[in-house]
């Protein structure tokens, strides 16, 4: 069972949007997925279909209930989640001495091949939490100044985090999100983070495209709302190149 | 002197963006405005133009320095900013306890008209801070779903935390931001908000404008960057509604 956990601590970047669709396209591979929504605002949750969900990760890591009882299956085949509840905001101060809670409740998990977190917008006890759970992390990188501007900062950050609380987790690639063909600064911040970052940025970028928008108001991953759009395809590349780099792990 | 915060838990839904160009067009009308970063990727510093922060916020709250001390002008006369710093991440855990520091270290604050407060994207201690030493507060509303979905949830935590902390603090509107003229989606949501929060909404509509996200990666404010376009005009229209809100205060 592989880990990845989806961090940035800037805001609306396609965390969310990235973990529930790279889990839709591996699932299409007959690997069993698992996405943890460990966001209080629960956008993956309600992304892959969850409506009302009542016990949720936060009653897991509280120590009441496990997460066999509270995983959740979708519409797809092979895809499963971990849903989450407002209440998980309470979280952040009971974890801020627990770094490592997660990562206990995910060593009971049998039979899932790959499991995907999506962390809220910071890098507070949340997203602490799921880096020392985590293999490997992917940081989306919306095409956009701010988001390049505070990259490096949170590389730094998570290195930090990584040194002293999980030395073996990976940072496994950079994907720039949010591409406007149209515009001059996606252009430049995409070729930025290529002279800076290198071959740690995925050769896949995702487009911006209204398909991966509008699905989420149906619950549905774009493998099932558009198969056919320009995000459908960027998602499905991307997931072929995460899963070569996650066998080299 | 009136303090309003710019508040959503939701991430990238133009908190920065609308504080900062609120606050120039404010200043233009020979009123003498402070914009207040109160999120650790001071993305509010680097977009009045600052870089290289020694001193922010953060050394005020820890009473390592006076307001008076930090503040800085910008390139327009009549704003100001009180920069943050990254290692304002580091006041959460310490301000938990404490929701009324900030409202403490405004207080010293003279010959401001007005204040303006961006907040990171969380509903944390340094939100809370800011919700308590606040006269009123705005909330960016991005024209997409899961923006859409969390705001009732959103203001219900925010309706609790000011029953109980400050119940003087006003909600002086929603204004819906990124509005995609060539969607759905963004109709869809802008109708869904004007009829379900009726004169709460501003009438003013931000469109989405890519000269609103250019601008900071030159360290300028709209009204400086591109000052005939679709962006600045939304936002001067913005600040005329916006007094006229607060003068009814
Ligand atoms: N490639 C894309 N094209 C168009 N819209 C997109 C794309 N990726 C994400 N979006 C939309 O942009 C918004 C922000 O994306 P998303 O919520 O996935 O970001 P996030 O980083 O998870 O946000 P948060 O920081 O709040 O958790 C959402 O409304 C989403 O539907
Ligand atoms: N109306 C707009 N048109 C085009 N781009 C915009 C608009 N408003 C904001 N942006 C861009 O969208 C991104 C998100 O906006 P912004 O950073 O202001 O949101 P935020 O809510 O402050 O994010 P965070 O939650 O990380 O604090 C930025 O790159 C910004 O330049
Ligand atoms: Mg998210
Ligand atoms: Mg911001």
């Amino acid at each position: 069972m592989k880990v990845i956990s989806f961090v940035n601590q800037k805001g609306g970047v396609g965390k969310t949007t990235t973990t529930i669709n790279l889990a839709a396209y591996l699932a299409t591979t007959r690997r069993k997925v698992l996405v943890v929504d460990l966001d209080p605002q629960a956008n993956a949750s309600s992304g892959l279909g969850l409506q009302d969900v009542e016990r949720g990760i936060y009653d897991v890591l509280m120590g009441e209930a496990t997460a066999q009882e509270v995983i959740r299956e979708t519409e797809q085949k092979n895809l499963f989640v971990l849903p989450s509840t407002a209440d998980l905001a309470g979280a952040t101060v009971e974890l801020s001495e627990e770094p490592t809670r997660l990562k206990t409740v995910l060593s009971t998990l049998q039979g899932f091949d790959v499991v995907l977190i999506d962390a809220p917008p910071s890098l507070g006890a949340l997203a602490i939490n799921a880096l020392v759970a985590s293999d490997a992390i992917i940081v989306p990188l919306q095409a956009e100044y701010y988001a390049l501007e505070g990259v490096a900062g949170m590389l730094d950050t998570v290195e930090r985090i990584k040194n002293n609380l999980n030395p073996d987790v990976k940072l496994l690639g950079i994907v720039v999100t949010m591409f406007d063909t149209r515009t001059n600064l996606a252009q430049q911040v995409e070729q930025n983070v290529r002279e800076h970052f290198k071959e740690l940025v995925f050769w896949s970028v995702i487009p911006r495209n209204v398909k991966l928008s509008e699905a989420p108001s149906y619950g549905q991953t774009i493998n099932r709302y558009a198969p056919i759009s320009s995000g459908a395809g960027a998602y499905k590349r991307l997931a072929q190149e995460v899963m070569q780099r996650v066998e080299k792990l």
